[in-house]
């Protein structure tokens, strides 16, 4: 006979818990946030009363595994910042100022002054993603020449393995799914695994 | 139902960029591994139309290999007293099996040294059987062959000069 040895209760404090938060969107507009957690991931966390500008963000492994980076400060520049999009999530418009809007000094008076302007994304659901975006500039060559663009896909690269039991991101850019008749990105998408016929060549000789 | 799809997500917010998927150990089909391909089917292409294998990326979908270390689930077990020690005392069981077996035979074989008769394959045995042929000369075939002696053999003297 021996003594029963009672398992250890997990211990977890109030502050790990992920609870639902409340927040104002379009100005007048309250909502309910609830954060999830995926592969380790937290998405639609509250975000921090102070901004960090050093606070981790996630990037993709090849194979669209999560990688949490850490900002540091060095010399008094920020090595591994947080990513930048550039204008890829930005819709450019041409706005038009007649003369008696600008008064400018060197203008006609006839004269009609264009302005290319990048008007920014709705970033009310886009920032509560921590995972860094798929843009063109990310974009990977694939085939067996290594000459046809992975677009709209990131991660995973090709080639690359999933085990089983992990999670993995597919990420694409999502600019990519615009309707060619009205320039709508397009609102919904859906994901599909297919299994592909290996021939005989080239089963078990992929790289492991 | 589109053909070869073994998994398709529900319709997701495009805005989002990334899907999550965790692999199903059910999808290999019992096989090692196997080779795949991930698309997104955006909203305004129909299910008829959409065709993964067109807009894709290939790779592997694979069992991964096994680390024999103590996952947090046998840890847990065994924090709980709950351990799977068969493979103890199969390990132990064959060993003192053998040693048994051993013993037993010296036994046997000690109480009952006083039965057995080896007499049959002794060295005595073996020497009676052993017969000497003895002489060629005095062999029944040979004796009355004539074997002359060496120097009885016929032998040439140097012939002289006057011959």
């Amino acid at each position: 006979a021996r003594e029963v040895i009672r398992p250890k209760a997990d211990k977890e404090t109030t502050s790990e818990e992920l609870k639902p938060w409340l927040r104002t969107i379009y100005s007048t507009k309250a909502e309910i946030v609830t954060p999830t957690v995926i592969a380790g991931v937290t998405f639609s966390a509250k975000p921090a009363a102070t901004p960090d500008p050093l606070e981790p963000w996630v990037s993709l492994n090849k194979d669209g595994s999560p990688k949490t980076i850490k900002p540091e400060l060095k010399n008094g520049r920020t090595k591994n910042p947080h990513p930048e999009y550039s204008t890829y999530f930005q819709t450019a418009s041409v706005r038009t100022f007649s003369y008696e809007e600008l008064k400018a000094h060197n203008m006609d008076p006839n004269d009609v002054y264009e302005e290319e302007v990048f008007i920014d994304e709705d970033k009310t659901y886009v920032s509560l993603n921590p995972i860094i975006r798929c843009t063109p500039e990310r974009y990977f060559m694939k085939g067996s020449a290594n000459d046809i663009s992975s677009q709209p896909f990131c991660t995973p690269r090709e080639n690359t393995s999933w085990k089983v039991g992990k999670t993995y991101f597919v990420s694409w850019f999502t600019r990519f799914f615009e309707d060619e008749f009205s320039g709508e990105v397009v609102e919904n998408v859906r994901v599909h695994l297919s299994y592909v016929k290996e021939k005989a060549s080239e089963k078990g000789f992929h790289k492991r | 139902d589109i053909p070869a799809t073994f998994f398709s997500s529900e319709w997701l917010k495009n805005v989002d960029g990334m899907y999550g998927i965790e692999i199903d150990g059910d999808w290999l089909q019992g096989q090692y591994e196997r080779k795949i391909v991930v698309s997104v089917q955006p909203s305004n292409i129909p299910d008829e139309e959409f065709n993964p294998l067109e807009n894709g990326v290939l790779l592997y979908m694979i069992q991964g290999s096994k680390v024999s270390k103590y996952s947090k689930e046998e840890l847990a077990l065994q924090d709980a007293g709950i351990s799977n020690d068969k493979w103890y005392y199969v390990a132990l069981s064959i060993p003192t099996m053998v040693i048994f077996a051993l013993v037993c035979i010296y036994f046997f074989l000690h109480y009952n040294g006083k039965y057995r008769d080896f007499s049959d394959v002794t060295q005595a045995a073996l020497g009676k059987r052993h017969r000497v042929l003895g002489e060629v000369s005095k062999m029944k075939k040979f004796r009355k062959m004539k074997n002359h002696k060496y120097s009885e053999l016929p032998s040439y003297n140097e012939k002289s000069s006057k011959q």
